[in-house]
């Protein structure tokens, strides 16, 4: 069975696409065959993966075109780390045109559920990396995705919009995608230098401690803008960075989640 | 005259609405009667200066209202600051909705420029913040605006963005709005202690510099998120953090620029 992790959150900048291709190499370094697909028409997993989207645009080898022009989705998985099972489904700015004409597809928000059933029982992990607005490409993750993890910066800005995260989940359980559940909320770039990031932790803790988990921080280090840059996997090249064990962490938990279902 | 500001990038958290905040507060701290608009449903803008969206979206006193409900762009007009003229057109959740209201609505990237017109001449500047991405939204704050101000972080994948963004830019200058141009590029969140930093802005002046004017940038500090989350403007509470500076030298020479056309 094929177990699909959404990471998602509208506000920009807090982690997701970090998150998505690290959780997603961790698991892969498990020993479990993993997907990450990119619903972002910023392509930054697929750049962050070493891929050129530019290139897969014009080969028609994207999500988008898996999407929207009939591409079959094993036709466009690449194989992108050499020391672990980690494939992707890249992305393109072609996608940002996927906002508007899914609108018109009946059902539009199970298209990218339809295609990841075409398969079958490939991989056991796919992560979804989402862009940093509630769309249709955001909404056809969350009513692809078994659970979804909730990267937030410790900073007001960034945990204000985690109700309204929360509520469009319970709409798409209620009205698509019953199996659909909240794995937790994970804080990324945590300064445990300043008072304002250990005050917004504890209010995390206080405001959804109760209801859902929230994993340890992710700590500050240059090295994830350092790695991204070199289209590296930041676990793969630096796996002693702060940081990283929460990563490894994550992927354990998710992998017992799963075991115990 | 009213002089438009666009701060635009559809990279997440590459600090869009701090930049907005503060130029705006920079502008109406030097005798402007200066409006900043919140086009980004998140409601950032709304929040750092204060407002409470819920209550604005429940008195239907938001710039979703005035873009698609007839409310008059001067009835949701707010007073957002003791020391300076620096007003509002609130945001709130209701402007997700305006993502796929304005496509039906003919010439539908021209709305805001049209609310802005019925202003007269009440402000000098109008600065408007914008979501993490090119739709809709961004499509009118580029349509009504003279210029557009590129915050972005030293950092590959935020910079990654930058000729997606000056494309759109141009196809909305030949299409719909002749006088739009780019004011500059704005580091930001600059962390001058690592080689990645500083690596990144010798970069961003390589491909850009000859070009477009690039900014000094704007150095990390914690008490951007802190006054953020306490509802105040960053330059109004703490106008000798590093940084703050730019911000200043920002609104004179937009002031400048303005005063020479
Ligand atoms: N723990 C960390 N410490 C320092 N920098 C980090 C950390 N995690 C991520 N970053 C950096 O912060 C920036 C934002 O992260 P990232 O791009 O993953 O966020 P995102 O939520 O995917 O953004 P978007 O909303 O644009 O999709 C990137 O430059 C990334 O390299
Ligand atoms: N110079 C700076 N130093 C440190 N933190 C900063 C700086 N500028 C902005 N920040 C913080 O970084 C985070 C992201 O900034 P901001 O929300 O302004 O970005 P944005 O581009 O508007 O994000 P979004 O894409 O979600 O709209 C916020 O928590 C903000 O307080
Ligand atoms: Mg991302
Ligand atoms: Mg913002």
């Amino acid at each position: 069975r094929t177990v699909v992790v959404a990471v998602a959150n509208q506000k920009g900048g807090v982690g997701k696409t970090t998150t998505a291709v690290n959780l997603g190499y961790a698991l892969a370094a498990s020993g479990h065959e993993t997907l990450i697909v990119d619903m972002d028409s910023q392509a930054n997993a697929t750049i962050h993966l070493g891929q050129n989207p530019l290139r897969l645009d014009e080969a028609q080898r994207t999500i988008y075109h898996v999407m929207l022009r009939r591409q079959p989705l094993a036709d466009v998985v690449v194989a992108v780390s050499d020391s672990a099972p980690l494939f992707l489904a890249p992305s393109s700015l072609s996608l940002a045109a996927a906002e508007t004409e899914l609108i018109a597809e009946p059902g539009s928000t199970q298209i990218l559920a339809e295609k990841l059933k075409s398969l079958g029982g490939r991989f056991r992990f796919v992560v979804i990396d989402c862009a940093p607005q509630l769309g249709q490409l955001t909404m056809n993750a969350l009513g692809a995705a078994d659970y979804v993890l909730v990267p937030t910066q410790t900073a007001a800005l960034s945990m204000m919009g985690i109700p309204q995260l929360l509520s469009t989940i319970d709409k798409i359980q209620d009205r698509v995608n019953p199996g659909l559940s909240v794995f937790g909320i994970l804080p990324t770039m945590f300064d445990s230098r300043t008072s304002q990031d250990k005050e917004s932790l504890e209010e995390l803790h206080a405001l959804y401690g109760e209801r859902y988990r929230i994993f340890p921080e992710v700590g500050q280090a240059t090295i994830y803008p350092r790695s991204a840059a070199a289209g590296r996997i930041t676990l793969e090249v630096s796996p002693d960075t702060r940081g990283m064990e929460i990563y490894v962490e994550l992927a354990k938990s998710l992998i017992d989640t799963v075991a115990r279902e």
